[in-house]
């Protein structure tokens, strides 16, 4: 609250780029040359000690956290947005880390096999007890199977695939291209794999609204290598651990882990430093000055598990 | 996890799980090798501590894990995490990487060693006394994804079925649903109920977006492999929401600007918009960095407008209207 109204629609900024095609070009690729080779332009070039990684973070954060909109144009519930949780991995590119999430389970407090994935491969002493707490509890009715599914996934795939082939064939017959059956086929309009939108009826799901499976809070978990390296004595007597890192209801982040409030600490972390090419926003006196660039600061830290990177 | 009757009884949801990624076990590592060496070979003239390879392993070396990194993880994840969790999203990437010219890569090596990895995370999350029961009963499920260190070439991996979807199938046996066993062979994805009747993940083999993929270039054309990607995702999100699961989504390369073409990103942002009352979120590896993306779903939607009007094909009252948050 000190540092910002983060979701006040008053703080909205105008859209400076529109479409994700905007938003890559905002970001330094060159997404208009396609003749461009993309493993130059795109790849995962590092192979060896990082580098690049703090002008990584502050370009998310200049063309990404800072365009994060409030209620106005983001929704009541920051509906507009998903969000991409990506973790820090075991390999010692930085200091080695682990996620361990935890979700509301308060609607349910015990599971029973009757409800099992596998039907089909359970041990008869499985199937048995199944059957026994079907009955004994009178279970609402699961789809269990999923087999017929499965299959007619395949024949779709399957048809997918047919059509595929004609295409191809019309393809390499100049003077089909212009049949209306290959037009048809090619339209735009048939890609399927665009969504329908999502039934007005339809309630928000655990990442919006609080309720069963929602993310509550997750902890971090890491192993301080500089440490462990270089200060301990005796490294063969050291028991091997992963000590707390963070967790998300520490008294630095403080926060539930909502889309809501993953954009309210978006909003946050972009007031933190001047969006390109705007006037730098103000943040108040220089006390919430501090504690924004000490928010930013952390968020940095913890992104490279506390190795001391970016430094 | 079984009665004395040898009847499985009830069993407690934690409200936890784990999201594990990138172990890059590497059997070259040594103590005490160079560090410019990729940690696989000692050299006289290193004179620092700080040039040379440590036990648990060098952050911004460049090297990959020691085996005793990979080896004590597994054993701290036993003993202190295993009996409070409720399933375990690992997301790829068990191998070292392609990084020295002196021991370049196999394929038959990628595969060992992922066989290896897995069997190795089985006996971690076994439940004592789950030896015998059959592989999907056991409590702790696993969910494993592919990585980009985990195909051979290095990065490249084409639709399926072929011999790496295969193999692929073998090593994960014990976590695919036998009823997947055909659609798995089509591009190594597959969901898994971790709650049953509750919540699926669903295991996104998002190398078909990866740009570093050659075999990617898009995922608007049919013949993409990352728009018959969409095509399962679309089709089981349907499914998911027609038997009322909740979804977490998880692969590793993030889908995420930084690695995939930008017609891949637009489209799954609308997924995840337009599945907004199903999806979690998604938990992805490969950055190596703790950090989080917003997926914008107004920019995608005008972005996936634009294609469409510029090919004549929009049409407001087609069967994905198109919602203008500005105007809202």
């Amino acid at each position: 609250e000190e540092l910002v109204g983060a979701m006040d629609d008053e703080s909205d900024t105008d859209d400076d780029f529109e479409t994700v095609e905007d938003l890559y070009r905002s970001l330094g690729y060159d997404i208009d040359d396609e003749s461009s080779d993309p493993l130059h332009t795109f790849s995962d070039r590092y192979m060896g000690a990082p580098n690049g990684k703090v002008t990584y973070l502050e370009n998310l954060r200049d063309s990404m956290y800072a365009k994060l909109k409030g209620k106005k144009k983001g929704g009541d519930f920051s509906e507009r947005y998903s969000i991409a949780h990506i973790s820090s991995s075991v390999i010692p590119t930085y200091n080695p880390g682990l996620r361990i999430w935890e979700y509301n389970i308060t609607e349910f407090n015990s599971l029973d096999n009757s409800e099992s994935e596998a039907q089909g491969s359970q041990t008869l002493a499985g199937k048995l007890s199944s059957y026994l707490n079907t009955s004994a509890k009178n279970t609402t009715f699961h789809y269990g199977d999923w087999s017929y599914f499965f299959q007619q996934l395949e024949n779709l795939l399957d048809d997918e695939e047919q059509i595929e082939k004609l295409i191809t064939e019309l393809e390499s017959s100049p003077d089909k291209m212009n049949s209306s059956e290959y037009l048809q086929m090619k339209a735009p309009s048939k890609d399927k794999t665009i969504p329908n939108i999502m039934p007005a009826s339809l309630p928000l799901g655990p990442a919006y609204i609080p309720q069963a499976l929602s993310p509550e809070r997750y902890v971090q978990y890491y192993v301080d290598l500089n440490e462990v390296n270089y200060q301990k004595k005796d490294i063969d007597s050291w028991k091997f651990n992963y000590k707390l890192h963070y967790s998300t209801d520490d008294k630095f982040e403080s926060r539930g882990l909502l889309v809501k409030d993953w954009v309210n600490f978006g909003r946050k972390l972009a007031k933190t430093a001047p969006v390109k090419g705007k006037e730098t926003e103000k943040l108040g006196d220089s006390e919430t000055q501090l504690k924004g660039e000490k928010l930013w600061k952390n968020y940095v830290d913890r992104a490279f598990i506390s190795s001391g990177y970016q430094e | 996890a079984t009665d004395a009757n040898g009847f499985t009884s009830a069993r407690v949801v934690h409200g936890r799980f784990l999201h594990i990624t990138d172990m890059h076990p590497d059997e070259l590592n040594v103590i005490g090798a160079a560090i410019r060496k990729q940690c696989h070979k000692k050299m006289k003239n290193v004179v620092s501590n700080m040039d040379v390879s440590h036990k648990y392993g060098d952050p911004m070396s460049g090297c990959d894990s020691p085996l005793d990194l990979y080896s004590s993880t597994l054993e701290w994840l036993r003993t202190n995490v295993k009996d409070h969790i409720d399933f375990v999203i690992w997301t790829g990437d068990n191998i070292r990487h392609d990084n020295d010219r002196a021991h370049p890569r196999t394929e038959a090596e990628i595969f060992d060693m992922n066989e290896r990895v897995v069997a190795d995370f089985i006996d971690t999350f076994m439940d004592d006394g789950e030896e015998e029961e059959t592989v999907f009963d056991r409590r702790v499920k696993i969910v494993p994804s592919l990585g980009n260190n985990d195909v051979y070439p290095h990065n490249l991996f084409a639709p399926g079925p072929t011999l790496q979807t295969r193999e692929l199938y073998k090593i994960w046996r014990d976590f695919i649903p036998t009823e997947q066993m055909h659609t798995f062979d089509r591009g190594a994805y597959f969901l898994r109920e971790v709650i049953p009747g509750k919540l699926v993940v669903l295991s996104i083999n998002t190398l078909y977006w990866f740009q570093s993929n050659p075999l990617n270039d898009n995922c608007d054309s049919r013949k993409q492999p990352g728009y018959k990607l969409f095509l399962w995702l679309g089709a089981t999100l349907k499914e998911c929401r027609r038997r009322g699961l909740k979804v977490w989504l998880s692969g590793h390369v993030p889908p995420i600007p930084k690695n995939i073409h930008h017609s891949c990103y637009a489209k799954i942002s609308v997924w995840m918009h337009e599945y907004r009352d199903l999806i979690i979120g998604g938990v992805w590896g490969h950055m190596n960095i703790d950090h989080w993306v917003p997926m914008d779903s107004v920019k995608a939607w005008k972005s996936i407008k634009k294609r469409l009007l510029a090919a004549g094909a929009w049409d407001e009252s087609n069967h994905f209207p198109f919602i203008d948050y500005d105007q809202m």
